[in-house]
């Protein structure tokens, strides 16, 4: 696995054609709500869970 | 038929004449433990026709449709079946038929214990229908454990497998041995840092980075005769066999603000590696 790899599919799941380009200061005033950080731990914790094949 | 959009279309029974043979295999320590089915085997002894029926038939007479399927029993006695395997077999010929029923022993392995006998459930049916097809399929007649022993041609199953021990992957490579030609199949570390990614700055929040392990070294090959016997199998390699994704924390721009969203990218992480051939069959999961 590369990094341009992971760059695909996050371009494929977002429906984006390039990576976009944000500023540091506006990131920095960004805060991450509740239920988002609360649904990447759910992820998180499903996908140590659950496999899918591959070949 | 409740729906107003469609018009009812009405089917007609043509024909529903098979006959049904239900095969029961105890499998229960079969399969050695840590081994990988390659392929299960159904023998079934097709008898001779009787002399008298034999001069009824014309020499062209259609041939018959050998049907196999997985009978699933339910706890709520409900049941299922799968087709696993259908060829035809001409009425003419007598003697041993094979068939590839490791679909059916797929789904039984992923039962839970105690587990039911194995269930093969042989259907005979006529080829073609109309008026022209000829009831000739009943006569094909496969021989029966009541009529006595292995050399009487009861039905057989026969399992192939491999002793992972041999052929298979080792788990987690030994980070304190280094890698060379002969190193078995293993499941090595490999971090992504995405915080070192040019393109993923200030937009990629979580993770920084992952462990996304990679599939190294090499299997054993199978032996001489069983590639002969399975043309079709590539080369045993060492791919990933299981996958988990990976979630994610990313800043999109929405209608010209900054938002955070939450994406799952499927297989990103390997989670098994295996030693497998080009060309083997993948196991269906079996539906709830």
């Amino acid at each position: 696995l590369t990094g341009q790899q992971v760059l695909g599919s996050l371009l494929r799941q977002l429906h984006l054609r390039e990576a976009p380009v944000i500023d540091a200061a506006d990131v920095g005033q960004l805060v991450t709500p509740a239920h988002v950080r609360a649904q990447y731990v759910a992820l998180l914790r499903c996908s140590h869970g659950a496999h899918s094949r591959g070949k | 038929r409740f729906s107003q959009n469609f018009r009812e279309v009405t089917g007609r029974l043509l024909v529903s004449e098979a006959s049904t043979y239900l095969l029961v295999f105890s499998m229960e320590q079969r399969l050695p433990p840590n081994s990988e089915l390659m392929q299960a085997e159904l023998r079934l002894f097709q008898e001779p026709i009787p002399e008298v029926e034999l001069h009824r038939l014309s020499a062209s007479s259609a041939p018959a449709r050998v049907t196999i399927e997985w009978l699933q029993v339910r706890e709520d006695g409900s049941n299922s079946t799968s087709l696993v395997d259908s060829r035809l077999v001409s009425i003419h010929e007598s003697g041993w038929k094979t068939f590839d029923v490791t679909e059916a022993v797929n789904f039984w392995q992923q039962l839970s214990r105690p587990r039911q006998p194995l269930l093969l459930q042989v259907s005979v049916q006529r080829e073609h229908l109309g008026p022209l097809a000829s009831g000739a399929h009943r006569l094909v007649r496969f021989s029966s454990q009541e009529q006595g022993g292995a050399a009487h041609g009861e039905p057989q199953l026969e399992l192939h497998t491999l002793d992972l021990r041999d052929y298979g992957a080792q788990g987690n490579c030994d980070p304190e041995v280094p890698m060379g030609e002969a190193t078995r199949c293993c499941r090595r570390e490999l971090y992504i840092d995405l915080q070192g990614m040019k393109w993923a700055e200030n937009w990629v929040l979580e993770p920084p980075g992952f462990l996304a392990y990679e599939c190294v070294g090499t299997c054993q090959q199978l032996p001489e005769p069983l590639s002969f016997k399975w043309p079709f199998l590539g080369p045993r390699q060492c791919v990933a066999s299981e996958m988990t994704a990976l979630p994610m924390i990313v800043s999109v721009r929405e209608g010209g603000r900054l938002r955070t969203r939450v994406v799952s990218l499927p297989n990103m992480r390997v989670q098994t590696c295996s030693c497998t051939s080009d060309g083997a069959l993948i196991p269906r999961r079996m539906k709830p």
